[in-house]
């Protein structure tokens, strides 16, 4: 049931990042995210980064999906 | 160990993310 909400929200975080629709998410998106979140883009290069573990400057959903499940199981299992 | 500091740093950064999603979207009706 975890898996499923996880699933979820990566899938919603993900749109949200991939304002255009294109399957991906690219730097510039990330970057866009200033104007939305309080976060520095310094702060939201780091982010592209820590998620883009094959580092060839885009995130797939797998990509997202897997650093979002580090993040929402480590806060759902104390 | 600088690879495990800089884990530890991505790990606070990618949290302080996704709780900014998760309150842009809890935040918005």
């Amino acid at each position: 049931p975890g898996q499923l909400a996880m699933l979820r929200k990566a899938q919603e975080f993900f749109q949200t990042c991939d304002a255009e629709g294109k399957g991906f998410i690219a730097r510039r998106d990330m970057q866009r995210l200033h104007q939305e979140l309080p976060l520095s883009l310094e702060d939201l290069e780091d982010v592209f980064d820590a998620l883009d573990t094959d580092g060839n400057g885009f995130l797939t959903p797998e990509e997202f999906t897997t650093g979002f499940s580090h993040f929402f199981f480590s806060q759902n299992n104390p | 160990d600088p690879n495990m500091k800089a884990g530890a740093t991505s790990e606070g950064v990618l949290a302080n993310f996704f709780n900014s999603l998760l309150s842009k979207k809890t935040g918005s009706p």
